[in-house]
């Protein structure tokens, strides 16, 4: 962690269904890199943390300090991918999902 | 990122799966016929759903053009001397839109017995010639549908004749649209017959080989927020629920190891509780410094000891040093000199 960068960027979380309690009943699979976004997003914003065009003009009123309370644009997952879980259902027969959002690709400023 | 699977009834025959490399079963549409014969002994639905998610996993095929597939066990019963299968689709969410259905069954060819011809009288003693057996029986797959406990055997949804395999082997049927006109009546019970004409023949089959049901559909609630928990998110039915525990509702049967710890009691100092008990070998307590626990970039410098300290280290170190190395008294003196 000590030398993450200090802006928004992506960060490394593997999930295991074991930790939530969840493996009793996930076939597959046991643990997935799902990923997260933590950093900065001050003024000026650099072009790696592709901020909207809100994002950008709210980190300059924050800036500016005219309007108190702003805060900064938030570091949020910006594209993520999907993810296929085996599992059992209640009457035990064996389900597939593909759950779309479920791991973090990029992350950005909003 | 995927790791092994997870230690459960299914990884037996999951991981029976993945060592056993058929090529003919990893090419082609899952709903074709494979060849896996009764020696194959493998629960198929199980590796039916495996193959569903790996080429899912590795290649990002979207089984049947959807995001779910259910699948449904048959419950074997006797009816009539027949072997009736029936299967419980009331797991099916309203938000999943109905794709494609197939009924997946493992037929064998079914010889009719020889029959005989009548032996003339006079010619008894002579041997009755036996007539070759006919072509294979035809068999029927009979459905119908009911709705949770009626007595009635059903409405009938549909009937497909089978062409009798030249082998013993699985094969799919599309059952769509009795599987959409049922749901749409509310009647979420199907049963299938496999009728072959002949009395006596529907002899129970071993679970392995007993049909199962794969659904197709597109969940439409998949990509409402929070949706994973709705599915995944459950109170574990198995656990045997004694409030005591104190666990949370969702807990694993197996108690982890929380990576973070509980502060019992009011805070004294930073200390992380459980860490104060020193190794009881350790010469000078007093000196044991706790921060030498934590592989630290920046070493803090450490107080001088005083000079009889020194010396008496010096000394303790020498006399706990190798036993080869002594010196005479003189060079002793010396040393202490400079």
């Amino acid at each position: 962690q000590w030398d993450e960068p200090r802006v928004c960027s992506r960060r490394y979380l593997k999930v295991d269904f074991a930790d939530i309690g969840w493996n009793e009943w996930i076939i597959s699979p046991k643990s997935f890199d799902a990923y997260y976004c933590a950093g900065a997003c001050e003024f000026p914003m650099p072009k790696i943390v592709r901020p909207s065009n809100h994002a950008t003009i709210q980190s300059i009123v924050r800036a500016v300090g005219i309007v108190p309370g702003i805060p900064e644009p938030c570091c949020v997952p910006d594209k993520m991918n999907s993810l296929g879980v085996l599992f059992l259902d209640e009457n035990r027969n064996v389900v597939l999902k593909v759950y779309p959002n479920m791991s973090v690709e990029t992350c950005a400023c909003r | 990122s995927h790791k092994t699977l997870a230690q459960s009834p299914w990884s037996a025959a999951i991981d029976g799966l993945v060592a056993d490399k058929d090529p003919q079963r990893s090419q082609g549409d899952p709903a074709a016929t494979t060849s896996l014969g009764p020696g194959g002994d493998q629960d198929m639905v199980a590796v039916h759903m495996l193959r569903l998610y790996e080429k899912y996993s590795r290649r990002g095929a979207r089984p049947g053009g959807g995001n779910t597939v259910r699948s449904f066990r048959a419950r074997q019963e006797m009816v009539n001397q027949k072997a009736v299968y029936f299967f419980n689709l009331t797991s099916m969410q309203d938000s999943e839109m109905i794709l494609t259905a197939t009924f997946h069954f493992y037929s064998e060819p079914r010889w009719p017995r020889a029959r005989e011809a009548p032996c003339k009288q006079r010619a008894k003693n002579a041997s009755c010639r036996l007539l070759p057996p006919g072509p294979p029986s035809r068999q029927h797959l009979l459905f119908r549908s009911l709705s949770q406990n009626t007595a009635s055997q059903g409405l009938l949804r549909g009937a497909m004749a089978l062409v009798p395999p030249p082998r013993g082997l699985w094969q799919a049927k599309d059952i769509s649209p009795i599987v959409k006109a049922a749901r749409q009546d509310g009647e979420l019970l199907l049963s299938a017959q496999l009728d072959s004409g002949e009395k006596g023949l529907g002899v129970p089959r071993a679970s392995l080989l007993a049909p199962y049901i794969l659904i197709y559909a597109n969940d439409l609630a998949i990509s409402e927020p929070n949706s994973v928990a709705v599915t995944l998110q459950r109170y574990d039915p198995f656990q045997t629920g004694d409030p005591e525990s104190g666990a949370a509702p969702n807990n694993s049967a197996d108690p982890r190891v929380r990576r973070a710890t509980q502060a019992s009691g009011p805070l004294q100092n930073n200390e992380l509780p459980g860490l104060d008990e020193r190794p009881a070998h350790a010469p000078h307590p007093h000196h044991y410094h706790k921060h030498e626990l934590w592989p630290n970039p920046f070493r803090a410098l450490k107080p001088r000891p005083g000079r009889k300290d020194r010396r008496k280290k010096a000394q303790e170190v020498f006399l706990g040093s190798s036993p080869v190395l002594d010196f005479d008294e003189k060079t002793m003196q010396k040393a202490r000199k400079k």
